[in-house]
């Protein structure tokens, strides 16, 4: 039975994106049968994917607005399966925000094909929106991108409390996996303390190991490639193999 | 008259609110009367100039749904005045959404307040949604933060035809300054080649100088000052406030 997990964080640029190629990849290099879901309008998971999202004939919106099957949106993209975006995702913000349902719209949608998958991860946006929301009621738990500086610390609070609210009403079944220290610098104090008060403060446990800052991830999106295709050898592609390892052990206990 | 400036990107921590904060305060430094505007529901900017977006009293949100006056929601903030947003701000997105006019509640909302101020900076969010439109439609011109890594490169086409957009329909005298390099990484050919890029395919001005990579910057907001005030001397303080000369130069012929 697929394991669904959201990657979320409103703050922007704390590695969403990054971390669920990079995961996907690690976990397709596993042997599992890993299909992504980009829940962003600016379709970076996507484009980094090696997909243009501009060309493509159909994308996770004409799915959201009921006009075609999730059957029909998936593509192939090397070693994992995707759901695509395009910016006309944006346009099922606004298609849902009136309709009874719509914080399922997306798990209704995996319904449909998620059994042929070991592992389902899914790109939220920077924004705590009904897109994330479809994000967290999809998911049988969250992983947290952290990126350690004072403004990402702050909106942990924010998202545990809706995670909570998820739990409350559309999902209460929705469990946090814990953090990722991604970019993480070391040499720097700031980074240590961020992470220290944010371990203390919410009880958040931080998966090993943390993902250590390396300009070769700048570069895989143009490549098509995650960091473990790009750059394989490099010390931010061992540590997402070694984060996946860590996650598959504690999704089958 | 006061000279309004969107700082805008919809690609993730790409330093807008840095760049909002630190032209901020440096401009203020020149004797400059300056406002800023928080237009992000979480309130990233409110934070770091010492607020408690928690525990504000009145919020921009309570002026683009008509209940209060501008000038009630203004707060002081050392040397700058903010128009400060908080979470309910998100409310203000669904509000608009089927209003007349509604690109310009930012707009109209600033009429009543902006003669008080030499120059207004608008904190756009990470999206192309209805805030962001409302900011650009408020603008006299957009400088663009560009962080200059591929995800972040490929937004800018986007961005610009949102301008345009914006041009045609809400606010056809918009102009766009330039782009910002922030923690630009001159040491990485990345970096190098994003940037010509940009400057290529775009004819977009790259202003200078540009902002160095400085962990500096990821204390600032803890501390409610800007890097300006956090660490004076630092590189990153020295470029803002050349940054900020460039552009009154720029801003007054
Ligand atoms: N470990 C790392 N070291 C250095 N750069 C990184 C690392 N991880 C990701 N990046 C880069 O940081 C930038 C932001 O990452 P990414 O786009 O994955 O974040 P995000 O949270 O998905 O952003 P958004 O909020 O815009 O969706 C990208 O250019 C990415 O390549
Ligand atoms: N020149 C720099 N060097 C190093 N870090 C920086 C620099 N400028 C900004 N930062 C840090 O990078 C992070 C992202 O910056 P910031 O929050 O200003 O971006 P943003 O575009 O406003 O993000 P969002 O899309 O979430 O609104 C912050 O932790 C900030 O302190
Ligand atoms: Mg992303
Ligand atoms: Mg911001």
């Amino acid at each position: 039975v697929a394991r669904v997990l959201a990657v979320a964080n409103q703050k922007g640029g704390v590695g969403k994106t990054t971390t669920v190629h990079a995961l996907g990849s690690a976990l397709a290099q596993r042997g599992q049968r890993v299909l992504l879901v980009d829940l962003d309008p600016q379709a970076c998971l996507t484009y980094s994917v090696g997909l243009d999202p501009e060309s493509l004939p159909l994308s996770l919106h004409d799915v959201l607005v009921g006009r075609n099957k999730a059957a029909e949106a998936l593509v192939r993209a090397g070693t994992v399966s995707i759901l695509p975006a395009a910016i006309d995702l944006a346009g099922s913000e606004v298609h849902l925000v009136g309709r009874v349902g719509r914080e399922h719209a997306v798990a209704r949608a995996l319904e449909t094909v998620k059994d042929a998958y070991d592992v389902v991860l899914l790109d939220c946006p920077p924004s705590l929106g009904i897109l994330t929301i479809n994000g967290l009621t999809a998911a049988d738990c969250v992983l947290i991108p952290l990126q350690c500086e004072t403004l990402s610390h702050r909106g942990v609070g924010q998202l545990l409390e809706t995670v909570a609210d998820v739990r409350a009403y559309t999902q209460p079944d929705l469990s946090v996996l814990g953090a990722v220290a991604t970019m993480f610098d070391g040499r720097t104090r700031h980074a240590r303390e961020v992470l220290a008060d944010v371990e203390a403060r919410y009880a958040l446990p931080v998966l090993q190991p943390m993902i250590p800052r390396s300009v070769r991830f700048a570069e895989a999106p143009a490549t098509g490639q995650s960091i473990l295709g790009h750059a394989p050898t490099s010390v931010g592609a061992v540590a997402y193999r070694e984060l996946a390892q860590t996650i598959l052990d504690m999704l089958e206990p």
